[in-house]
């Protein structure tokens, strides 16, 4: 049997043959094939060739090919549980895991990923992206935010002020994701909620993708003039590596006419987390009573 | 006690370059000194501002949902005395930007024979429920809310990959790296007020009747 993680009111399963997430069923009925998977993006290395002239860099974003190529990951997975979380823990690759965190009465789950350094030894740019499909029929159509405000319908190759004519379908399809990205079938919305700005998009239908790293190897050409390739010294300046983040997502999935009112709670929670404050007392003095 | 940097810290955040990387790795480099500089004084900042507030002292209770207010009103009216309260109470307050990769010196701390006071504000104007998670060093521990009634709490083991994480940042800043101690990720119900504040305590328990619950875990589903 594939991991699973629950609260008391939904279940997230993973399959036992790849270990990565699988389906998620609600406590109401609603159940949705919600798959999720790693993969990256070749950047363009801006040769001289007059259709692939434009190097893939700080201020650009252009795959070399519009093929997502899969981790080779030998998934590890170990599972948490206890009354107030349960989380399923993910290595993919040595440089690639995440937890998938459900707390006891949370209708979400939490992604919890932590990417890098990003190997080039290769001597290839990665773009790092992951994605997450479900059996939604979203007919090319999704929702981002602007700056934390409204969302905004966006239609795969499609503008709705001129006639675009697509020539680069990865990168022409990316929208910034300030706060959330999502999809929907008229009955139920597919959220994803993220806790800083990156890009996202829905390459395929019922499908959302972010992009969580990225390392590159040339310079883009717009006034950088440094590839984005920065680094982290490590016990002295000689020793360094590239960086390593860690970030947190949540995927919700409600009916349509519940989902705005979460998207918006959800979203003010994550920018607006909870402040901690420590100080260690002495019991006998009793200062905090 | 100044909120000048955090002016400096904001216009990084508003640049463009600083939002989206699109800077040399120099710049960079200043950017991070200088969004560093501004988080270290806001800490003492709030700090101080929650000092106030907790020992009933301060006029500034009705400002506690604006960062921007109280640290106004404490540099331009209050600084000094916060400062002098704050110290005379032997109140050190500490915070922790690090909790995401398991790094919370405070928490971690020694607790024999003392308590770990955990104060939580809720910067939204709603009441919440949450579950908080810190990082401690030993796992037989009780939480207890500001009224003395017992929470649910569970214990964790700090994952491999925090611990990495943990590691890789002590070698950055030079700190030695003591990994023969295990750690634990302490997680309990947390309920605070609009704009308000709670206050949790965790002791370390006294028998074996520890009530944190320690997690089921199980290991190495190969795919």
């Amino acid at each position: 049997h594939g991991a699973h993680a629950k609260s008391n009111s939904v279940q997230f399963t993973f399959s036992s043959s790849t270990g990565l997430l699988e389906r998620l069923k609600r406590k109401d009925g609603v159940e949705v094939s919600l798959e999720q998977s790693f993969c990256w993006y070749n950047a363009s290395d801006g040769n001289t060739e007059e259709t692939r002239g434009q190097a893939s860099g700080a201020y650009v974003f252009r795959p070399n090919t519009s093929s997502c190529f899969a981790l080779g990951y030998n998934v590890t997975t170990s599972s948490v549980k206890g009354s107030l979380v349960e989380e399923v823990h993910q290595q993919l690759t040595s440089w690639v895991s995440q937890v998938v965190r459900v707390f006891k009465d949370s209708e979400n789950a939490e992604v919890e990923f932590t990417v890098g350094p990003i190997p080039f030894e290769d001597q290839l740019g990665k773009e790092i992206v992951t994605k997450l499909s479900t059996d939604l029929e979203s007919n090319g159509v999704f929702y981002t935010d602007s700056n934390g405000r409204d969302f905004i319908k966006r239609v795969r190759d499609y503008r709705s002020d001129w006639e675009l004519e697509v020539h680069e379908e990865i990168a022409g399809n990316y929208y910034p994701v300030n706060s959330g990205i999502f999809l929907s079938d008229n009955s139920t919305d597919f959220s994803i909620l993220v806790d800083r700005s990156i890009g996202g998009s829905s390459i395929s239908d019922g499908e959302l993708e972010l992009m969580v790293h990225r390392r590159l190897l040339h310079d883009d050409g717009k006034g950088v003039a440094e590839a984005l390739n920065e680094t982290t010294c490590l016990d002295d300046s000689s020793t360094c590596e590239g960086l390593v983040v860690r970030g947190t997502f949540l995927i919700d999935v409600r009916p349509v006419n519940e989902s705005a009112f979460w998207r918006r709670n959800l979203i003010q929670r994550k920018l607006f987390p909870l402040q901690l404050v420590f100080s260690v007392v002495n019991d006998e003095d009793g200062q905090f009573n | 006690l100044s909120s000048d940097s955090l002016e400096e810290a904001l216009a990084v955040l508003q640049h463009h370059d600083g939002v989206s990387g699109t800077e040399q790795q120099h710049v960079a480099s200043d950017y991070t000194k200088r969004l560093f500089l501004a988080s270290v004084e806001s800490e003492s900042l709030i700090n101080a501002a929650l000092a106030q507030l907790i020992t009933g002292k301060s006029r500034l209770a009705g400002y506690v949902g604006r960062l921007q207010m109280v640290t106004n009103e404490i540099s331009n009216n209050y600084g000094h005395q916060a400062i002098k309260e704050t110290g005379s109470s032997s109140m050190n307050f500490q915070q922790c930007p690090l909790s995401n990769i398991s790094y919370c010196p405070p928490s971690e701390a020694d607790l024999t024979g003392k308590s770990l006071a955990v104060i939580a504000y809720n910067p939204l104007g709603w009441e919440r429920k949450e579950t908080v998670r810190i990082t401690v060093s030993d796992y037989k521990l009780d939480v207890f809310d500001s009224s003395g009634n017992l929470v649910p709490s569970q214990i964790i083991p700090v994952s491999q990959t925090s611990t990495k994480l943990r590691e890789r940042h002590l070698r950055s800043i030079q700190k030695p790296i003591v990994s023969d101690e295990p750690l634990f990720e302490l997680l309990f119900e947390c309920s605070t007020p609009p704009l308000g504040y709670s206050t949790y305590y965790v002791k370390p328990s006294q028998n074996d009747s520890y009530s944190a619950e320690h997690s089921l875990i199980e290991e190495n589903i190969q795919s």
